[in-house]
Parts: structure tokens; sequence; C-alpha cells
């Protein structure tokens, strides 16, 4: 037996719209610890890792560890019908095929009920070792946003590199090439739009634009984001969700032939 | 030119 209340139900809503474009079908895990999900596009480039701890639910009911594979656009249209200030509860069976959203009204005059079929999904795991990153920057989740689309219309592949003056992404295309660079700014009103640049080692790597862009569907669950770049290592762009946990996404570079 | 690795080159598979 599995049931988890949300009364802010629209996070639940920003968690799905937030990995959908990268990952079709997916397995979301749930145990003691929370409602978790690890996912790869189908490319196998970029992985997806979100946590919703349990704590960060308003009711939260795991008897034993329960996997459930779901297809995140049927989720998606399922949620849609939520109201934004909806309180969702969600629940699920041991071995049943289906799974069930409710949807309260904050005043409780609506309660509707949906119920989704689950899918199989054969998952796999990659185990994901803890690393020391050679540089991390966190900076306003919407300014990295506006960085990807702005350079995605101009080139395919962006190259981010981190120096002691600062982030700087830069891309090259058919039409021209674009540097922009991101200082360390951390004398603003609001913490949530600093830009810290933090830097054990000068690093510079390659990424494909195009899942830069599809991380940036996160860009509401959070106002800042952080990019942490290894040149050994996938990058890691992190939107943490407030109180509950984060979404992490991974993805490897691409090298020089 | 730029090829692109995938993620199994950095994390194994459990």
């Amino acid at each position: 037996m599995l049931e988890l209340r949300l009364v802010q139900g629209s996070l639940l809503k920003k968690v799905v719209d937030a990995i959908r474009d990268l990952v079709n079908d997916a397995s979301f895990d749930c145990s003691a610890t929370g409602f978790s999900l690890q996912a790869m596009d189908s490319s196998h480039v970029a992985l997806v890792a979100l946590l919703l701890r349990s704590e960060g639910f308003d009711h939260y009911r795991c008897d034993r560890n329960i996997s459930m594979g779901m297809n995140l656009n049927n989720m998606a249209k399922m949620l849609r019908c939520a109201g934004n200030d909806d309180i969702i509860t969600f629940k699920g069976d041991d071995g049943s095929d289906t799974v069930s959203f409710m949807f309260e009204s904050p005043t409780q005059d609506k309660i509707s009920d949906f119920e989704m079929k689950l899918m199989d999904i054969d998952s796999e795991r990659l185990g994901i070792p803890e690393a020391k990153y050679q540089a991390i920057v966190r900076m306003p989740s919407t300014e990295f946003a506006r960085i990807c689309k702005d350079l995605g219309s101009i080139g395919d592949t962006v190259v981010i590199s981190v120096t002691k003056e600062g982030v700087k992404f830069s891309t090259r295309g058919d039409i021209g090439s674009a540097n922009i660079v991101c200082r360390q700014n951390t004398d603003v009103d609001k913490p949530e739009q600093a830009t810290t640049v933090e830097m054990n080692d000068p690093v510079s790597l390659t990424f494909a634009l195009r899942y830069m862009n599809s991380f940036t569907k996160a860009t509401p669950l959070s106002n800042q984001v952080t990019i942490s770049l290894s040149s050994e290592l996938p990058v890691v762009v992190e939107y943490k969700i407030a109180e509950m946990g984060y979404v992490r996404f991974y993805l490897a570079p691409k090298i020089e032939e | 030119l730029y090829i692109q690795i995938i993620l199994w080159t950095y994390f194994p598979n459990t």
C-alpha cells in the first residue's frame, strides 16, 4: 500500500513537466526514504535523477519498496486536470497495474479521481559515484535558461569554461559565434539573484545544447541552478526542490575527434 | 568535429 499526499500539488506537475522532455517512460521507486526516479534518455547521453523525500509530503505511507513504470506524457495529461492550488493524493497497491490520483480543491468543494495504467519498464540503474568537482557554478535558473535558449539559436553545442574570471558559455554556428560571460555576483538584493563560482581548477567542457535546453524545463522548480563540472565526469545540472529534494540532470560531454 | 560520449563510459550499470 502506497499513499502520498502533497498539499502543494502543483509541485508534482512541475516535476513531471521538468523531465518529460527528456524521458518518455520511467520507473518511479517508492521507499521509506521517498519518491525517486532515475532514467536515461533514449540515446544514453543524459540522465535524470529525482528525489522527493518522504518528510516533504504531508502524508507519506509506503509499506514496502515498490517500483511503478509510468508514461510521463500520460502522467502530465492526468496532472493537467488538477487545479494549481489542488491537493494531490497519489495511491498505489502492490501487484496492481494502475495507480490513482485524487485532486482536492483547497475549499474541498471539488474532488476528482483519476486512474492511470502502469507500464512494464526494463529500467537500468546506473551507479553514480560521489565526486569532487573542479568547478561549481550557482546562478539564477532563469538566467541559465535564457543563455541556453539564446545560444541554441546560434549553435548546436556550448562550451562551458570556468576560470577565476567567472563562467563563460560559448557557441559557434553557421551564422557566427557567441560568448556569454557571467561573473561572480553576490552583491544582489535577493540571494536567488546571486551568481557564485567555486573553482578548484579551471575547467572547459563541451555539451549538446539540445539537452541543456531540455534540462531548463525544470526552471519553475527552483530560483537557482547548480552546475557542477569536472573534466572526467558528466556535468550535473541541479534544481533543488525546496524542503523536498532535487531534480538532477547528468549530461556526458562531447569530445573533439 | 565533436563526438558525443555516452553515460555508460562514466557510470557503470548496477
